[in-house]
């Protein structure tokens, strides 16, 4: 027999389970599924228009100055460096002169890792020399990408728990370097969030925003079955664009992100 | 904001007098919401639920002048008992020992086999790099072995063969424990699943242990009934638990898995593995 009296809405349990189910949250859901009460229509619909509408941030690529830096951070195993792989392979073949820099100087075979995704991709890539620390790494990079006259410089970092307040630091040393040498902000800072993620994910948002002022989101994994709803709160509340969805370990498994078709496989 | 919920949810009950049936409802949707926002799955909240809603209906707590302040040690004591209620020891014979370590991408595994070589040192531990898809994954292990200081077999191309080599040279080189550890795998892949389930029934590992990220939200127990059912889990490690995630995915997996969960990971370097402690968890999932 049905457990009664625990739900937001007995009525509207089954829109309540898709909802906590894809990680979107009890607050988050609380309020949709009490403004879901006050529609008289298709509640389904009325619930897939409105995390359409949370999660359509617009997008716009930024340009400052040459070479277009994109720096890429986020918490331990979210999927950075095979996102930078992936990302220089996207910017390669929409004809941009990519170089890549590994600023990783922490984890055992993180530069290797990168090395490896460079040649598969036949793209340049800086490493880091003997006792670098991670802000040399990057000064070597922009000036290389300068001399160079490339396009674009993705910068792969090492993993970070946001609760790590010295690694925080380390990433706002890096940026400065990079304000230093390109004379402008880099034009953009990824954070690349695991589809797998619990609530902690909105935590790492807020902080990583707060912090360092990511400019917008990668969402990794999503070609497993956690549904990312994540997405919705951190849209929600941070305002922050989602940019591109990796779905799977290959080179080409990048695209940009689709508020529609996101929702639609929530709701599948 | 978990903790204050907590909080509210203390005073609310520890406020209360004789619990009316309305009560009891308040009490339980709190004590919902304050699971799930933990990261416990939904349906494992849903069943938690029904079997506490049970004993706070009971005579006990009914008779109670403070029945409040049992609901809280009911609570408190019901998690503990899901967790396993104590550490569980892997139990390592004196001869020859297996471990097999899986699961998804990125959780840990890699680093997880090493912090366990550390952790069994004395065991002469050997670590196998079984992941050929990875870019330099077995390079990564072959690193932290040389910081554990044990030995280490890199991956061939295919992990059976390797399985083989490793098996003999271990012993050959009097290892007492040998660590294999494999690709990140979706739980949904049908050839990496199939590929698991012949690598055990081939190696015939003593632990067959899934690595879980400790951050991980409800598809926790996707993962846990998937890796259960095709390959079957014999302990749990839950890694990045030095983070702020309330880890409420040790409930789910636990009670969809029955597995027990081993260790916890609390951060990158090799000593950085813990036993599990259900009552330690408990206390950080209610905040
Ligand atoms: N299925 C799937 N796996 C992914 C995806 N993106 C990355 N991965 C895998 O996730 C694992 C971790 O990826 P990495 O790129 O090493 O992650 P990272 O954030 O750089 O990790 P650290 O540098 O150690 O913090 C690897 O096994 C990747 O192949 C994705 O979109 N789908
Ligand atoms: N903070 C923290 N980081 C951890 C912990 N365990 C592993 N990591 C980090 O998480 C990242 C991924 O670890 P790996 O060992 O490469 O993960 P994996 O499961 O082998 O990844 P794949 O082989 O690609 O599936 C690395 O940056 C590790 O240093 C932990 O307990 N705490
Ligand atoms: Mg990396
Ligand atoms: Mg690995």
């Amino acid at each position: 027999e049905k457990f009664r009296g625990i739900f937001f809405s007995d009525n509207l349990e089954e829109l309540e389970e898709i909802l906590l189910s894809a990680d979107i949250g009890t607050q988050l859901t609380q309020k949709l599924i009490e403004e879901c009460k006050k529609f008289s229509g298709d509640k389904k619909e009325f619930l897939k228009e409105k995390l359409i509408n949370i999660l359509s941030i617009p997008y716009k690529e930024r340009f400052f100055s040459s070479p277009k830096v994109i720096l890429v951070v986020g918490v331990n195993g979210s999927g950075k460096t095979t996102t930078v792989g992936k990302l220089a392979y996207y910017y390669k073949i929409n004809h941009n002169d990519v170089i890549i820099a590994s600023a990783d100087t922490y984890r055992d075979a993180a530069t290797e890792q990168l090395k490896i995704w460079a040649e598969k991709i036949n793209t340049e890539i800086v490493l880091s020399q003997k006792g670098q620390d991670s802000a040399a790494v990057v000064f070597d990079a922009i000036q290389s990408a300068q001399k160079r006259k490339k396009d674009i410089l993705l910068i792969d970092t090492a993993g970070r728990l946001h609760t790590r307040k010295e690694l925080i630091e380390e990433l706002k040393k890096i940026i400065r370097v990079i304000n230093k040498i390109k004379k402008s902000k880099p034009e953009e800072i990824f954070l690349i969030i695991d589809a797998t993620v619990g609530q902690n994910g909105i935590e790492q948002a807020k902080v990583f925003k707060d912090e360092i002022d990511i400019t917008g989101i990668i969402i990794t994994k999503l070609d497993g079955t956690a549904k990312g709803g994540i997405l919705i709160p951190i849209a929600y509340e941070f305002k922050l664009p989602i940019c591109y969805i990796g779905c799977g370990e290959n080179i080409d498994d990048l695209i940009p992100f689709s508020p529609e078709d996101f929702v639609k496989a929530i709701f599948e | 904001i978990i903790a204050d919920r907590f909080i509210k949810l203390q005073r609310k009950i520890l406020g209360y007098g004789r619990l009316s049936q309305k009560e009891i409802s308040d009490t339980l949707r709190e004590i919902r919401i304050l699971l799930l926002d933990a990261d416990v799955n939904y349906k494992v909240v849903g069943e938690f639920l029904r079997s506490l809603e049970e004993k706070l209906k009971s005579e006990k707590i009914a008779s109670s002048l403070k029945p409040g302040e049992l609901v809280i040690v009911e609570l408190y004591k019901e998690i503990v008992k899901l967790l396993g209620e104590k550490p569980t020891k892997l139990n390592l014979t004196n001869q020859f020992n297996i471990l097999c370590l899986f699961g998804l991408q990125g959780t840990g595994k890699t680093t997880t086999a090493a912090k366990l070589a550390y952790y069994y040192k004395e065991k002469k531990p050997l670590l196998v790099a079984c992941d050929p898809k990875r870019p330099a994954a077995s390079l990564q292990l072959q690193k932290l072995a040389e910081r554990v200081k044990v030995d280490f077999i890199p991956v061939k191309e295919d992990i059976f063969t390797t399985a083989k080599v490793a098996l003999e040279f271990a012993k050959k080189n009097n290892n007492q424990l040998v660590l294999f550890d494999t690709a990140g795998r979706l739980h949904i892949d049908e050839e990496l699943m199939k590929e698991l389930k012949e690598f055990k029934e081939k190696i015939k590992p003593n632990y067959n242990l899934l690595v879980v990220d400790g951050m991980v939200g409800q598809d926790a127990v996707n993962q846990a009934k998937e890796f259960n059912e095709k390959i079957g889990i014999d302990g749990v490690i839950i890694t990045k638990m030095d983070g702020d995630a309330k880890g409420g995915a040790c409930l789910s997996i636990r009670a969809v898995s029955k597995a027990p969960i081993i260790f916890i990971g609390i951060g990158e370097k090799i000593d950085d593995l813990q036993e599990f402690h259900p009552d330690r968890i408990a206390s950080r999932i209610l905040g």
